[in-house]
């Protein structure tokens, strides 16, 4: 017995329009199809189940995996105290609203979280984040409208380490990844940070809005330069976007999806599965 | 870029004299990509293209000097002549005042749309606008269009209930007796399949009647765009679009893609986080754009 080792035309032109019109880019698209040829000329299928469950196993080992020294679970053990998160990302894709969900879930799972308000730009930034410290009931670090963001920076990652906080997330203001000014301004943030705790910050967490489309790509490799990205974060995944950008950032790039949002209130955020994902997709 | 792109695809047509199904594939192929890569949506892309096929069947394209050019720019008229007009028109009520409702998606930028918008009217048009604060929801959204008004010396109109369709009538009220000619009312950020929250804007619709609804829409939007636009269009018949963050550097496809479904005007664009980055919308330069 043999088995099938193309795939057919009319499965090929099925799986570009799922893949396209869940944002996973032409780019990807085509190198997934690649790979199910490659996969599907060695390894060979019966049946239509049999084609299907390879073509979603393909696009999972695109997904990168995270690892102990990131740990996405929130009960997992900090591989440093402080641990320090740098939160970032464009305008309005949801980092104020992650940092408010990721303290409830880490005060829930018995750390010690502290925030830093370094949005000191926009409108009620500061005002935003401390209503959800409260909500979360974790202590944070504000120096209102206008401060020094670094030097905001600076201090959360300091008050952290004298107060023994397990874990301490800051939180940026929203940039646009070709303002090169603004850049410039989130490096020297990070950099600060290094000076008052080795390694700090321990994971830059880069957020993006599950309806981006392509563009989440030049964002990724933009912030990557600018702040080295060690994770991302996928917001807004109860619309009806798919969020397929991440397939081929966590590739190319080889960050992992740590988190998504499902949602506005505090505990609508899950750890990433990388195959409820996959299967989300062709749902 | 597309045009680049398209002379190396008529390279490998040199010597051909006539357009044919077969020598022109590889060409639409590169339109269709161009499309999709900045983000226009799979449908919109696949039917654009299929129109500019027939466009250019029998047309003597290849018998031009330059034919990538010249294809190019066939695809680029076409992208202007989809766009319509330039714009950046209000409806002006017959009796003030004027009721302007800002609806779209979580995070597109209409409370920073909605300062700009009231700065807008009040410099060009003599205006003298009342912010409504009918977003209840988000942590300190009142507190960040009060601090957006205060500079431009624009009055907020916001109360203490969680009562989204009360602030906006209340503040319609307040306008008429003040005689504040136009309100401008932000809403919250809301799924289009979140039946609770459209229910809400189509009650704030329903009850104060605005003269002009305008959809705003991040202009990095990919292919979900023409889904959000389709329903907020069904809910609310809105009269146009806002496209923000058109500082950024994406392409904008999601322009096309949601003029081509739901046929209303793009009105303005957004181009930064001051209040003074709003501009009207120029077809020509959109095309430029999403053509890369
Ligand atoms: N539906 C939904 N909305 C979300 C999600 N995450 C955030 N939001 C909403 O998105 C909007 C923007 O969220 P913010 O947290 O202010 O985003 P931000 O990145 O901090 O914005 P800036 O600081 O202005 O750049 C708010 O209305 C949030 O409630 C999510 O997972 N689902
Ligand atoms: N660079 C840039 N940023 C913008 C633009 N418009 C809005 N923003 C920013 O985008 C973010 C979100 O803007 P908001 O006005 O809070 O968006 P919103 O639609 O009211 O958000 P929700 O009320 O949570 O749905 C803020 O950081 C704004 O400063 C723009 O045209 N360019
Ligand atoms: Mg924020
Ligand atoms: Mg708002």
């Amino acid at each position: 017995f043999v088995g099938k080792d193309t795939v057919d035309d009319e499965t090929l032109d099925e799986l570009e329009e799922i893949l396209i019109t869940s944002d996973v880019g032409v780019k990807t698209t085509i190198e997934i199809i690649k790979r199910i040829e490659k996969r599907v000329a060695r390894d060979k299928f019966v049946g239509q189940a049999e084609l299907q469950a390879l073509l979603r196993e393909e696009i999972v080992t695109l997904l990168q995996e995270n690892t102990a020294d990131k740990p996405a679970a929130f009960d997992a053990p900090l591989p440093n105290k402080p641990h320090v998160v740098l939160i970032v990302g464009v305008n309005g894709v949801g980092k104020t609203t992650t940092i408010g969900k990721l303290s409830y879930m880490y005060k829930a799972a018995g750390k010690n979280v502290l925030l830093g308000a370094a949005d000191t730009f926009r409108a009620a930034a500061v005002d935003q984040l401390k209503i959800w410290s409260e909500r979360a009931g974790v202590p944070i670090i504000e120096q209102g409208q206008n401060a020094d963001p670094a030097a905001v920076a600076f201090d959360t990652t300091a008050a952290a380490k004298s107060r023994g906080s397990d874990i301490a997330l800051i939180d940026t203001a929203g940039r646009l990844h070709n303002k090169k000014a603004l850049m410039d301004e989130l490096s020297k943030i990070k950099r600060v940070m290094s000076k008052v705790v080795e390694g700090a910050p321990h994971e830059v967490i880069l957020v993006l809005d599950a309806s981006t489309g392509q563009n989440a790509m030049q964002q990724a490799k933009a912030f990557t330069q600018a702040v080295d990205i060690t994770g991302l974060a996928l917001t807004k995944l109860d619309g009806t976007a798919k969020g397929g950008i991440v397939i081929g950032i966590s590739h190319e790039l080889n960050v992992p999806v740590k988190y998504i949002g499902l949602g506005e209130k505090i505990e609508d955020l899950q750890v990433f599965d990388k195959k409820a994902f996959v299967n989300a997709l062709f749902g | 870029n597309l045009s680049s792109n398209l002379d190396k695809a008529f390279q490998s047509l040199k010597g051909e004299s006539r357009i044919t199904d077969v020598n022109i594939a590889e060409t639409v192929r590169e339109i269709r990509r161009a499309l999709l890569d900045a983000d226009v949506n799979y449908e919109v892309a696949r039917q654009f293209t299929a129109d500019i096929k027939e466009k250019v069947m029998g047309s003597g394209v290849l018998t031009s000097v330059n034919p990538g050019q010249q294809f190019t720019k066939i695809v680029y008229d076409e992208l202007v002549e989809t766009f319509g007009g330039e714009r950046s028109d209000i409806a002006q009520a017959h009796t003030p005042p004027t009721v302007i409702l800002i609806a779209g998606l979580q995070g597109s930028g209409k409370t920073t749309f909605s300062g700009k918008l009231a700065r807008y009217l009040k410099q060009e048009h003599k205006r003298n606008p009342l912010l409504a604060a009918a977003d209840v929801y988000r942590p300190a959204a009142v507190n960040q269009l009060k601090t957006l008004a205060s500079q431009i010396d624009v009055p907020v109109y916001s109360i203490e209930q969680k009562d989204a369709v009360r602030v906006a009538k209340e503040a319609v009220s307040m306008a008429k007796s003040l005689a504040m000619d136009t309100v401008i009312i932000d809403t919250a950020g809301r799924l289009h399949v979140d039946e609770e929250m459209m229910n809400e804007v189509a009650e704030i619709k329903k009850a104060v009647n605005p003269d002009e609804i305008l959809f705003v829409v991040d202009s990095m939007t990919g292919q979900d765009a023409v889904n959000t636009a389709k329903e907020f269009n069904e809910r609310l018949n809105f009269n146009g679009v806002v496209l923000t963050k058109l500082d950024g550097d994406t392409r904008g496809g999601a322009a096309l893609s949601i003029k081509t479904v739901v046929d209303k005007p793009i009105k303005f664009v957004s181009t930064g986080e001051k209040l003074d980055a709003i501009s009207p919308f120029y077809p020509d330069r959109m095309a430029q754009r999403i053509l890369g």
